[in-house]
């Protein structure tokens, strides 16, 4: 069987910025995101989970040099929402891993999150994609997390962040 | 300039769980999967954002026919955590745009989330990797979702879901 997991990434200079109780309604995520391209603010992770009570909140990921400029973009817009506001933490990594084979092993979520739970390690958020399975986690804990994910996955050495 | 976006798939046969409410602290993410996985169940999106008061939601998409038995087993693991809840919806699709050049372009996030609003479809949930961005919406504006995004990206024809 081919190995599920081929490479484990770590990036940790991020940031995340959360706004909250945004309505949940068309055309606020395009709002958002549109102030931040044309202030050529560079997001990388984007997550939205479901809605409570018709208001949603919005988390993204970005590098901790944008923190200041995103903030600023992100005051204006709260302006338009009432009663939303803004959090943000920049003591953030994103610890990542990647492989073809994890479509068909239902398996490996759940050995990634238990290996980071083995180490003491709070997931703050988490996206995946069919190849890759991506967590926030504090900036502190990030090379104890690729270290631990390593060792669980048996890979020898640290890959290059894939483009994935 | 290489088009950013290469291409749109649309998965409709999905679903969507949530467990809300959950303790925010190492371990549980991994209780969860690890009982998915132990019941077969394939997962396809995770999606976590921040957590509030001490106290986390986790998302998740999954095929329909999955649906009744990964209630079960979530029923179950709601026990262990007092005040969890657990919601669900059958009547989900995934639209996703897929392009190795979306990382260097901040505009393209935003200009799918505004073809979807100019299209009246609310996004229910986002997750994001490098080289794809995936909005799960009502499954009955599936087919209009991608036909619209197909336009606004000038794409030809709606590629095979590809593997990202
Ligand atoms: C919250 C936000 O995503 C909203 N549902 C929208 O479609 O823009
Ligand atoms: C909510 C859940 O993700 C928790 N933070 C964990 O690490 O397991």
């Amino acid at each position: 069987r081919e190995k599920a997991v081929t490479g484990v990434a770590l990036a940790d200079e991020q940031a995340k910025m959360v706004i909250r109780d945004v309505p949940d309604k068309p055309g606020v995520a395009a709002t958002i995101f549109s102030a931040l391209g044309e202030n050529k603010i560079n997001v990388d992770m984007i997550i939205q989970a479901t809605q409570k009570d018709g208001t949603n909140s919005i988390t993204f990921t970005l590098d901790q040099d944008d923190l200041k400029p995103a903030l600023r973009v992100l005051e204006e817009i709260a302006k338009m929402y009432s009663g939303s506001k803004i959090e943000y933490n920049d003591q953030i990594a994103k610890v990542s891993i990647v492989g073809v084979g994890m479509i068909s092993q239902p398996g490996v979520a759940a050995k990634m999150f238990k290996t980071l739970a083995d180490n003491g390690i709070n997931i703050e958020l988490i996206s995946t994609s069919e190849i890759k399975i991506s967590c926030a986690i504090a900036k502190a804990q990030g090379v104890k997390a690729v270290n631990a994910l390593h060792k669980a996955f048996e890979l020898d050495t640290v890959r290059q962040p894939q483009l994935v």
